[in-house]
């Protein structure tokens, strides 16, 4: 059955990056992968399309309306055929984010292009309002992953996301449920510990720490992925480490969010 | 007359920390200000308050409901008796973080709390929907800065963020200008020269350049702002010398924004 995962994170953590390469890490283990963008950067799927913003669903709405609108309008083939969408951001000064984001799986679903092995989503975590929950709320994101680092305003970023998770979980529609936290490192003093100790205590578990290395930053010169352009480095073994776990993963929570002093401690404690 | 001025720009570019630094540079001339957080991180006030993150408005709103709630309850004083306020985020997964931003202008508007010689709002300006854009919309921000580095994503947003202006300065109601441009380094290559070229491109011009200057996370561990931890720094000057363009400028503009192909061919120039 497809499988329909979310990274949801604070921004600039590394949500994009990491989806990238996990979907090119699945793509390899030859699976169709859908990747939606859903932060108004609209930069998600820029490494899968060698360095191109591709159009995004929501400026092409306002410009020719959703009626006439084809596949070939929206989704874009990037790296080892993966299917490239970005939702995009709204009206600016007027629109909401959320409503784009539905509209953008709506459009997906009346095309029939809203399919695949798995369908990875990428989600600004930082306002956690109902617009970027949408994804959630209306039960498209059934396996959320947190990315987070060390630092204090990352992990209460996920912190906040938890409480939303848990608050939808509750909803009829909502089957979404925490998979676990994925840690982007930021090097930080006794991160790993610190980042698996938080996800234990709001009733998940870390599955992955991916190290911070300047092979990321070569790969984006170069408009690529770590995994096309350097498969045999360690960061890329990272990236398809993170994949078998998502593939194997069967563990799904409701998670319990931390008080905002008990989340301070923590983050002094390490 | 009493300033109401905002700074928008994309999340981790510096706003925080250039507001705080800025008010607390106003206060030193024997100005009264008022900052607004406006930002789910909730710490924008942080350094002004030696390091602790004040309760929101929003998270008592919902605790209490905003009938009773008093100045003292949401109005506390740091920095040479800087007034600070942060309005927080939404309720996780359902709020929107715009009702939440006017609700805490308005309880403070009754309570006759929203004064001062400058009222500073500093904004996340990552999604600029009607949300975020709200204290734009409803007339508050009449001076709006734009914070920005070089990087093309971060004058991604900064475009976005005059896109919303431009809309929004057509409303009876929205007196919201573009006041500047304000560059906090990154140190990329020509740098300065990029983004003056860019804030002249929009039809504005950059108001400042700050260094990126290690005095600021030094001052961060000591839990205050540049101005008062470094004084007789050549940082603490930099944002003296904003502090003085922000108190003599007369010039607002509508700004002209940029499509996405010309941003994009701005950076590569430089
Ligand atoms: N593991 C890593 N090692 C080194 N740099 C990283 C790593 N992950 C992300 N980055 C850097 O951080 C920047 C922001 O990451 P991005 O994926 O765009 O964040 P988000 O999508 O969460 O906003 C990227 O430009 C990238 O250079
Ligand atoms: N001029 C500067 N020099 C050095 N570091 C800076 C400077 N401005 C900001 N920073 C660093 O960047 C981080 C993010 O800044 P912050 O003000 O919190 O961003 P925002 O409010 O836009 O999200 C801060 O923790 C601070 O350490
Ligand atoms: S719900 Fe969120 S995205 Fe929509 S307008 Fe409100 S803050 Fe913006
Ligand atoms: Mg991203
Ligand atoms: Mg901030």
């Amino acid at each position: 059955t497809m499988k329909q995962i979310a990274l949801y994170g604070k921004g600039g953590i590394g949500k994009s990056t990491t989806s990238a390469n996990l979907s090119a890490a699945l793509s390899d283990q030859g699976l169709d992968i859908l990747q939606i963008g859903c932060d108004p950067k609209r930069d998600s799927t820029r490494m899968l399309m060698h360095g191109r913003l591709i159009p995004t669903v929501m400026d092409l709405v306002r410009e020719r309306g959703d009626r006439d609108l084809t596949v070939g309008d929206i989704v874009f083939e990037g790296y080892n055929g993966i299917r490239c969408v970005e939702a995009g951001g709204p009206e600016p000064g007027v629109g909401c984010a959320g409503r784009g984001i539905i509209a953008t799986f709506q459009i997906l679903e009346r095309l029939g292009a809203l399919k695949g092995d798995i369908i990875l989503y990428d989600v600004l975590g930082d306002v956690v309002c109902g617009g970027f929950a949408m994804p959630m709320r209306e039960g498209y994101a059934e396996e959320v992953y947190l990315v987070t680092s060390g630092e204090l305003m990352s992990l209460y970023a996920a912190n906040n996301i938890c409480k939303a998770i848990k608050r939808l979980s509750a909803r009829v529609k909502g089957r979404c449920r925490l998979a676990g936290v994925i840690c982007n490192a930021k090097n930080i003093e006794n991160e790993e510990e610190l980042v698996s100790d938080f996800a234990s205590r709001i009733n998940s578990r870390m599955v992955a720490f991916i190290p911070r290395d300047p092979v990321v930053q070569r790969s984006e010169l170069n408009k690529m992925t770590v995994i096309e352009y350097a498969p045999d480095s360690s960061q890329a073994a990272a990236y398809r480490t993170l994949a078998g776990s998502v593939l194997e993963n069967t563990r799904l929570d409701i998670p319990e969010p931390l008080e905002i002093d008990e989340l301070e401690s923590l983050a002094y404690e390490y």
